[in-house]
């Protein structure tokens, strides 16, 4: 087969090539499925595009190569084309014109996408917010944030629901640490009160128990604040939209942290008593189950087995002095205690004991593995 | 004659540079 | 925060029927052709049978490509002095020809490719 191969004297700059993985092309193949090209952040060149489909996100490399690269297209031409004879080849079957080179491809590389909570305020409950006109706030919408954000929608809201995020007349905020523990709260005493199912909270029935003899001028538990707190303790029921059912361990673990940054900050607590403490702080007879061990990652033992609270926001981000100032406030730890202190800054992925190992000592005492510096 | 059609060789191929991409270079 | 869909019109029947690329050109008639080096080709109009117009573009012939089906092998004359010989190349990973109108700001999936033809060899004389 021989093909006459012409170029145009001016050739189309706006052509690129795209690496399609497996999972690309099933995106490409599904007609029901979008692909959007987004880039980050609050100025055109500020952040790097990447490329979403509705729940995943790859980031977008150059790899610039030194070969010519035609790009062409077959075409019938309008005069006979004369033929070269000199090659003692079959006439040309085809004419092809080049209408682009390119000197790079677009790489994809799946990556996590993350959010975009740059100028997204922290909501207090505060019932001044939003200000009258929202002039005050860049991000308007859910639209906006998406837009923003290097993220496909499903990530974007999966970590929305996560942090906290709310809407208050449309307006996207985080939902203050106190205004949602306040949130969940009165929740929860409302739906024991009224018997509710806490398997089964539908939206409209917890956020009318929530209500009930509430004055409506001055509360600050709307709709979305109730969804938002079903959102972050609780897991949709399948199949059904604005059904949860309650995460009972998330709830536990939260007013347990808050239990021993409230009792344990200061100075250490018996486990004993934490226990009472951390008890007291749920709505009466609330059936929620506690053990310490669910607080792993926000306390230390300085004396013995007595508790006090740690924040991994207060300790190095560098991953030797983290265990210098963790061997620092304790000098042995077990293995499942200091873990959740270390493994954020496992970025390359090992088993957690071996990372441990490269910074720190292990020995068996009897069934545990005790950690201690080197 | 003045019509030059040459291929200049290159004795290697180097492809190893990666870097993001912004967002003004998708248009240009 | 800029962001726009990325449209797959042209390829949908394409993608939908399963067809892709098995040889030279996609079934949509589109060819990558790669070879390792420069290849220089006047850009000016000159008063020559290589130069031709189609519709709207002005255009130069510079090559013949030949390619033998059987064994994937091709032959490129360049001008009327060199010969590279080449092959027809599956590519590791498809590549999408995505192009970006900055007219309207769209963007569009026009074509999948699944092989290239690459030349990597020093050229020959022709004799």
């Amino acid at each position: 087969m021989s093909l006459n191969l012409h170029e145009r004297l001016s050739t189309d700059g706006s052509f690129r090539l795209l690496h399609l993985t497996p999972e690309l092309l099933e995106v490409l193949k599904d007609s029901n499925s979008k692909l959007q090209f987004k880039a980050a952040g609050n100025d055109e060149d500020d952040g790097d595009v990447v490329l979403c489909s509705r729940d995943k996100t790859w980031l977008l490399r150059q790899k610039n190569h030194s070969n010519t690269v035609m790009l062409m297209h077959e075409f019938t031409p309008e005069q006979e084309t004369s033929l070269e004879t000199t090659f003692g080849l079959p006439n040309p079957t085809s004419d092809f014109a080049g209408f682009a080179r390119t000197t790079f491809e677009y790489e994809t590389k799946k990556v996590s996408g993350i959010i975009n909570l740059d100028s997204v305020p922290v909501h207090n409950g505060s019932l001044d917010f939003p200000p009258a006109d929202g002039q005050d706030l860049p991000v308007k919408s859910m639209d906006d944030l998406l837009a923003s954000s290097a993220c496909s929608e499903k990530e974007c809201l999966s970590q929305w629901n996560q942090l906290g995020g709310c809407t208050v007349k449309g307006y996207p905020c985080i939902l203050s640490s106190d205004f949602l523990s306040k949130a969940l709260h009165v929740t929860l005493m409302s739906a024991m009160a009224e018997s509710l199912d806490f398997s089964r909270l539908k939206l409209d029935e917890t956020f009318d128990a929530v209500n009930k003899d509430m004055d409506q001028d001055s509360n600050p538990y709307t709709r979305e604040v109730i969804k938002t707190t079903l959102e972050k303790y609780g897991k949709r029921v399948k199949d059904d939209d604005d059904c949860w059912q309650l995460d009972q361990k998330k709830v536990a673990e939260w007013y347990g942290i808050r239990a021993l940054r409230k009792y344990a900050s200061q100075s250490s607590i018996p486990p004993a008593e934490f226990l009472i403490k951390w008890k007291s702080t749920f709505p009466p007879y609330a059936p929620f189950d506690i053990e310490i061990e669910m607080l792993r990652g926000w306390f230390f033992r300085p004396t013995g087995s007595n508790l006090q609270y740690l924040s991994k926001n207060t300790l190095p981000s560098d991953i030797k002095e983290r265990f210098k100032m963790l061997f620092k406030l304790q000098s042995q730890w077990d293995m499942d205690d200091i873990a959740p202190f270390v493994e954020e800054l496992n970025t390359k992925g090992l088993k957690i004991d071996v990372f441990i190992m490269k910074y720190a000592r292990k020995r068996r005492v009897g069934k545990k593995f005790i950690i201690s510096s080197r | 004659d003045e019509i030059r059609i040459w291929v200049r060789y290159k004795e290697g191929f180097s492809d190893a540079v990666r870097k993001n991409v912004a967002w003004s270079s998708l248009w240009s | 925060m800029p962001s726009v869909n990325v449209s797959k019109r042209q390829l949908q029947t394409l993608l939908q029927s399963d067809q892709h690329q098995t040889s030279v050109s996609t079934p949509l008639g589109n060819m990558m052709l790669e070879i390792q080096g420069d290849l220089e080709v006047p850009r000016q109009w000159h008063e020559d049978q290589r130069f031709t117009t189609d519709g709207e573009h002005q255009m130069v012939r510079w090559g013949l490509l030949h390619i033998d089906t059987a064994r994937n092998n091709a032959t490129l004359f360049v001008g009327r002095k060199q010969r590279l010989l080449g092959s027809l190349v599956k590519l590791d990973t498809p590549l999408g020809l995505i192009k970006f109108n900055q007219q309207d700001g769209t963007v569009e999936m026009q074509d999948v490719f699944h092989y290239k033809v690459l030349f990597k060899s020093r050229p020959l004389p022709i004799m």
